[in-house]
């Protein structure tokens, strides 16, 4: 399968 | 704050508790919320229980509940579900909270302690999206879906395009797609399949993923998924008389 992504990838800490 | 069924608490642990172990809880005087990365941060889950799914509800300082969600279950489990469920929390004793289930005819009361936990608790900032696609539908049919074709392979693809949205897993074996479309002959809201979107997509997520976010699908008869390129997708419920939301935003898998 394809790699998995990670959610701090796209997102950033307040 | 008193929730007139501990039932809705109930869903909303079973929806959250496959990705998130413990978790700070934000009151303030529009509702509670929590906001948490699973472990492997896939997932980031956001539940929002406002003012109006309380009958009754009060905070008069904000405050942050760091809740373990296994004594949680444990204790949740204690209460039917259509018992009261009345949580306290004090500002000058912000060691533990109370939980008080009544049953309707108030013949049984039982009270537990819950002791809080000091959770280091990091925020995301979600970013506001203009998003691609976007599919509602039933929310049962949704959790099918992902139930029958997690079964087949680990990766669900979801393409989006004037054919429809169409769900594709492929295993070692075997391969599956469903495809649906928008629904025109269903008068009730909640059975229809809407799909909007300004370019076709097509991106890939984690079976296994997909899967515990269908658990939510108990809180509410629809679900939204919002799909952008390149983007995680958000998938929400929408808890019925305003009474709040959870939204899950899965990351992708690229190549």
């Amino acid at each position: 399968g394809k790699p998995q992504q990670s959610i701090t990838s796209f997102f950033k800490k307040k | 704050a008193r929730l007139p069924r501990s039932a809705v608490l109930k869903k909303i642990l079973d929806s959250v508790k496959d990705l998130v172990k413990e978790t700070n809880w934000d009151c303030n005087e529009e509702g509670m919320s929590m906001q948490a990365l699973d472990t492997g941060r896939i997932v980031l889950v956001e539940v929002m229980l406002r003012e109006a799914a309380f009958e009754s509800y009060a905070c008069e300082v904000p405050m942050t509940l760091g809740i373990d969600m296994e004594p949680f279950g444990k204790v949740l489990r204690c209460a039917g579900g259509d018992e009261k469920v009345t949580i306290k929390a004090s500002r000058n004793d912000q060691d533990h909270i109370e939980l008080v289930f009544e049953n309707e005819e108030k013949e049984r009361m039982s009270a537990f302690e819950l002791k809080l936990m000091d959770i280091d608790g990091e925020h995301m900032a979600v970013p506001d999206a203009e998003w691609g696609a976007e599919i509602s539908m039933p929310s049962s049919e949704f959790k099918k879906i992902v139930m029958d074709l997690a079964e087949i392979g680990s990766d669900l693809t979801i393409a989006v395009s004037k054919l429809g949205v169409t769900f594709t897993a492929q295993g070692n074996n075997c391969k599956g797609s469903m495809v649906l479309q928008p629904s025109t002959a269903v008068d009730k809201k909640s059975e229809q399949v809407a799909i909007s979107f300004t370019e076709p997509l097509e991106m890939t997520f984690a079976a296994p993923y997909m899967k515990m976010i269908t658990k939510a699908a108990a809180l509410s008869s629809t679900v939204t998924l919002s799909l952008d390129e390149a983007c995680p997708i958000c998938v929400r419920y929408e808890m019925e008389d305003n009474a709040g939301h959870i939204k899950y935003y899965l990351a992708p898998k690229e190549d």
